[in-house]
């Protein structure tokens, strides 16, 4: 998860002596602690790199150093705030810390430091996230590339779960038949350990070489026990988080349009991807759901006029459709969804389709509108009317060149999410992937109800659907201790019938169910609440009315600097020790958003961050050139 | 004179050729709102060339921000700098450069000017200098924007319309008049157009010989790509 290694390469002067990474989850909130120490053995000062990775969704909530015993801590500001402070820094020739995209899943923390003769530093990094349920699981993912043999190397994860485990697995892309028993896990009824911590020679790729096998992703993936309909409602500290994923609910049919975008820039490798993602998604579609298909570019042409069974003839049909579908023409991306909103609402009305029945649009495109309306606000807006709440749209958005931040709020105006797939050989995998994830509808309009009286500062607690191996969570805060009267009732929709249970939540006795620990986490309820919310919040100021999206942005900022997490409204500065090069400069930690780690990758090696005075770390955007010569 | 937009997010470039009357001037750059104007005025060949076609080139620019109180006259002779009502007059022949509170000129003897104007604009203008005794070429200049993200989303003229990125969409490529140029179907601004892969020459790294730039040109005078008709950017006066 990070690198340590000096700038000059002639000699080896600085040594590792430990890298660890202490994972403690409890109720699926992780608090991760990554730690590296290393010592410059040269008799000169030196500039050491720290460079880590952590998940795209976790919320980096300390970073400090120890230099010589002293302690260098982060601190969580208004990133304008921070940016001025850094600004002066960068103008003086110092050093920021960089955060980057890192393929799909990740995003690259790197800083470094100039250490005296003969010193150590320890650099410490502490990131959270929620774990999500996909596919019925959770995974906790640590890349780890240290570069050089580590004397102390150990990644420790522990898991909490008052569920119930049903399944651990842990394993590694670096995992050798010789390091493979060095993973050990202990499973208990609500308690895992998994550790791997190999000794410098079992590191070592041969006998006698410096080269570390340690290279690579650790991945663990558990899942949690389900036993009763209601959910499990734990309230620990003052506030309440609830569980929804009921188990054997049947699923419920959907009625699914693909918007395809054929337009001519889709031309080649992108196209291909989506006839063959498209091939196996219809494959995988279910006899009692209904599906169209509406190719697009500038003229809009359903291969039927409305929604049909996925009878295995009609998938056969349109599998055959499917593969002569070809690149041309300009982008009428209003044109099209309003169409697959048309053909919905219609089976709707006309009652070919069935009542109980989940629709949504699914759009795959890889660019911006040019034909039609192309104005992206007010094809936001014709859509939002249009659908009126009543159906989910997903977007697919395709290349480096689709403007995302358009598609995932126009996604989660109606109920969707927007997914970005990266042109890799994997694309196909990708579309599916996401296609598993949202196509096993088992519930619809499910709300999540608490007494007024007795919660606060509730987080979203009504959801357009419950997919088939994900997870509902609602987080909130009680009014006071007495839990008497704390009913819980979750209403939705079913396939049959409707689905409702009802219940009473209790709080747990974290004392009874684990006696052996002393302290596990204490307040995570509080900051499972807080990181949940400030997900919504940032989510709120992209998609609401303008009033709106300032005053979730001004509480989401209020909640990132209360509760020290670095989002992209904050950043996190730690100010480093004076040295013989300059004076006090600071180091930031910052959040990408989905829009910069596209930019970032358009970089393509370049890295992406604040510009600092060295021209090696600076971004510079691709600038256009408009110029007029003669021959 | 040849018009080149290029896209490196795309990793693309389009072109357009302008031919008119020698004598006209075209607005290159207008932002009413931070007060920049750039003028171009073309100039023809010595003498009408063997192959009849006459090929023209901008030989003199006018350049104005009026909230800085900077206008600029460049043409193949020399650089006259105006502001506070004072005149400065720089030459090709040269190696200068002029750092003042508005507006920053570097002349590089005989091949470049580079002007900065403050928080707005960022343009080179590079010098063609052609054989002197040439029978029918004479010197031209070529301009090149560097930095245009500060000037305004209402920018507009030959080369400002494009400033703020343009959205279009190449398709149905398939053989053109020449083996190595392709045709293909371009759509953008709501029109569908026939452009022809080509390249024009990018001057800034080699002034004598360019570099290549593959693009899509298109036709007739950038009809369909630039907003109206090459005309509707005659203007009558360079400043």
């Amino acid at each position: 998860a990070r690198r340590l290694q000096k700038r000059s390469t002639n000699e080896k002067t600085v040594e590792v002596y430990r890298v660890a990474v202490d994972c403690t989850v409890t109720s699926r909130f992780a608090h991760t602690v990554m730690t590296s120490m290393a010592v410059n053995k040269a008799n000169v000062s030196q500039e050491i790199f720290f460079e880590m990775e952590l998940p795209k969704t976790a919320f980096i909530t300390n970073f400090s150093m120890e230099i010589e015993s002293k302690m260098y801590v982060g601190e969580v500001k208004e990133k304008e705030k921070a940016k001025k402070q850094y600004e002066k820094a960068v103008s003086s020739g110092q050093t920021a810390g960089l955060v980057k995209a890192s393929g799909r899943k990740m995003e690259k923390f790197s800083v470094s430091v100039n250490i005296a003769a003969e010193s150590n530093v320890t650099f410490i990094l502490t990131y959270e996230e929620l774990l999500q349920r996909k596919l019925g699981q959770y995974e906790i993912l640590t890349r780890v590339k240290p570069k050089t043999l580590v004397q102390e190397f150990e990644i420790v994860t522990n898991i909490y779960e008052p569920q119930g485990l049903s399944y651990v697995d842990a394993h590694a892309t670096f995992l050798s038949n010789e390091l493979l028993p060095l993973v050990e896990k202990t499973v208990t009824d609500k308690k895992a350990r998994i550790s791997f911590s190999p000794t410098m020679d079992q590191q070592r790729k041969c006998p006698g070489c410096d080269g570390t096998l340690i290279d690579g992703d650790f991945i663990i993936k558990y899942d949690v026990n389900r036993q009763t309909s209601l959910g499990d409602i734990q309230i620990v500290n003052g506030y309440f988080v609830h569980f929804f994923a009921p188990p054997d609910l049947p699923r419920v049919p959907k009625n699914v349009v693909f918007v395809i975008d054929r337009s001519g820039s889709m031309s080649g490798i992108k196209m291909q991807q989506t006839r063959e993602a498209m091939l196996a998604i219809l494959k995988d579609l279910h006899e009692e759901d209904h599906f169209a298909l509406i190719p697009f570019d500038s003229s809009i042409e359903p291969w039927k006029e409305s929604l049909i069974k996925a009878t295995k003839e009609n998938v056969a049909e349109a599998m055959a459709y499917v593969k002569k579908i070809n690149d041309r023409g300009a982008t009428d991306i209003n044109g099209a969804v309003l169409r697959g909103v048309e053909m919905l609402v219609q089976g709707k009305q006309s009652k070919a389709l069935p009542d109980r029945s989940v629709d949504m649009i699914i759009l795959l495109t890889d660019g911006m509108p040019n034909v039609g309306v192309s104005d992206t606000s007010m094809i936001q807006q014709n859509v939002r009317s249009a659908i009126g709440g009543n159906m989910s749209l997903f977007c697919l958005g395709f290349g480096n060149g689709v403007d995302y931040g358009f598609l995932d709020v126009m996604s989660q105006q109606n109920k969707g999410l927007a997914r970005r797939i990266y042109e890799a050989s994997d694309a196909t995998l990708q579309l599916q992937g996401f296609y598993d994830e949202v196509s096993s509808p088992l519930l619809s309009e499910v709300d999540l109800r608490y007494p007024d009286n007795a919660v606060e500062l509730l987080t979203t607690n009504h959801f357009k659907q419950l997919f088939n191996g994900s997870e509902i969570v609602v987080a909130g805060r009680l009014m006071d201790n007495d839990m008497d009267n704390f009913l819980v009732e979750v209403f939705g929709q079913g396939f049959e019938e409707d689905f409702k249970v009802q219940g009473q939540a209790r709080a747990l006795d974290w004392g009874v169910m684990y006696p052996d620990e002393e302290y596990i986490f204490g307040d995570f309820t509080e900051r499972l609440w807080a990181y949940l919310t400030i997900q919504q919040l940032l989510d709120k100021s992209k998609t609401g009315a303008s009033d709106e999206k300032a005053n979730a942005t001004a509480k989401a900022l209020d909640m990132s600097l209360q509760y020290s997490f670095v989002t992209p409204l904050t950043s996190m500065v730690v100010t480093k020790p004076e040295t013989e090069d300059g004076p006090d400069s600071p180091l930031i930690a910052d959040k990408l958003t989905e829009e910069q780690r596209q930019q970032a990758e358009k970089m393509s090696g370049r890295h992406y961050g604040y510009a600092s005075s060295p021209p090696r770390l600076a971004y510079y955007p691709p600038t256009p050139t408009y110029f007029v010569d003669g021959d | 004179p040849h018009f080149m937009i290029e896209l490196p997010d795309r990793d693309d470039a389009l072109c357009f050729n302008i031919n008119d009357k020698p004598g006209t001037i075209f607005s290159l750059v207008r932002d009413a709102q931070s007060g920049i104007l750039v003028n171009g005025q073309i100039i023809g060949d010595k003498k009408i060339p063997p192959d009849g076609k006459i090929n023209t080139y901008f030989w003199r620019f006018g350049i104005v921000h009026k909230n800085l109180g900077v206008r600029l006259e460049v043409n193949t002779q020399d650089i006259s700098v105006f502001q506070d009502g004072k005149q400065i007059k720089l030459l090709w022949s040269d190696t200068a450069s002029l750092k003042g509170p508005n507006v920053d000129l570097l002349v590089t003897k005989d091949r470049s000017l580079k002007v900065t104007l403050k928080d707005s604009v960022k343009f080179v203008i590079l010098l063609h200098k052609v054989w002197e005794k040439h029978p029918y070429h004479r010197d031209y200049l070529g301009f090149y924007t560097l930095d245009s993200h500060l000037l305004s989303p209402s920018v507009h003229g030959l080369l400002g319309q494009f400033y703020h990125g343009i959205e279009y969409e190449v398709t149905d490529l398939r053989p053109g008049e020449f083996p190595e140029k392709p045709d293909a179907t371009m759509f953008v601004k709501g029109q569908e157009l026939n452009v022809t892969r080509g390249w024009q020459r990018d001057f800034r790294n080699d002034v004598k010989n360019g570099e290549n730039v593959p693009c899509w040109f298109i036709h007739t005078n950038g009809t369909g790509l630039i907003d109206g008709d090459a005309t509707d950017y005659i203007v009558s006066g360079l400043f």
